[in-house]
């Protein structure tokens, strides 16, 4: 475990956390896209098949069934609660989330790391996890006003993974030296499906005004 | 199993 890797997952967590304040405080999801934290929900379970199988350590497992446990909890929150699935956006959320799910999944079974159906889900949780952002990059584009609390979250959500980054090329260097093209180029592909937003949450920030993006 | 230090990520 590195640094860079520790802040990775404890961005991520804590953008998770965010999330989940913004929801349980405020009682109200929206600007939030469900169809974003469906794609969660199969990223985790599909990513992490191995969880009862294979014991890499007590953090590895905790954070899995965090993880896991969360993204549930915020799509039953935006679903089945009485009063946060009233404030869902559904009218702005329509990006078609289900048509990312078969490209990935032939991705995966034209690039698995293996051809065994764990290391296939894998890769394709990979590939999922890269464009599972899109339909809230969206549906942040059409709302009028973010709060900030949406904003934290889609912010620390890339930020967790351009540490991923960091920490891929650390490991290259002083571990591995191996190069992990899925993780990798997923992971860049991800990244990069933020920079517009980064640019304006911070633009945002350093002018302090409301952070707007161009529709 | 796989590439080396993959499985150890979240």
């Amino acid at each position: 475990m590195n640094i860079f890797r520790l802040a990775g997952d404890m961005t991520h967590l804590l953008s998770i956390v965010v999330l989940l304040l913004k929801i349980r405080t405020t009682k109200s999801c929206a600007g939030i896209s469900l169809k974003t934290q469906e794609l969660y929900v199969i990223v985790f379970i599909t990513r992490y098949l191995d969880l009862f199988t294979r014991y890499v350590s007590f953090y590895n497992t905790a954070m899995k069934l965090v993880f896991i446990g969360t993204s549930v909890a915020i799509v039953w929150y935006m679903r089945l609660h009485k009063v946060v699935k009233q404030t869902y956006s559904r009218d702005e959320d329509t990006f078609k989330h289900y048509l990312l799910i078969p490209p990935c999944f032939i991705l995966a079974l034209l690039i698995p790391l293996e051809f065994t159906v764990t290391e296939i889900l894998w890769s394709f949780s990979i590939y999922l996890e890269a464009v599972a952002i899109l339909p809230q990059l969206l549906l942040l584009q059409r709302s009028s006003n973010i709060d900030n609390l949406t904003g934290s979250y889609v912010f620390l959500l890339g930020a967790y993974r351009a540490l991923y980054i960091v920490n891929w090329v650390y490991r290259f260097f002083t571990e591995t030296h191996k190069i992990r093209w899925i993780p990798w180029i997923s992971g860049l592909v991800q990244t990069a499906l933020y920079a517009d937003f980064f640019y304006y949450y911070i633009k945002s920030w350093k002018n302090h005004e409301k952070l707007r993006l161009p529709a | 199993p796989g590439d080396g230090g993959s499985k150890d990520e979240l």
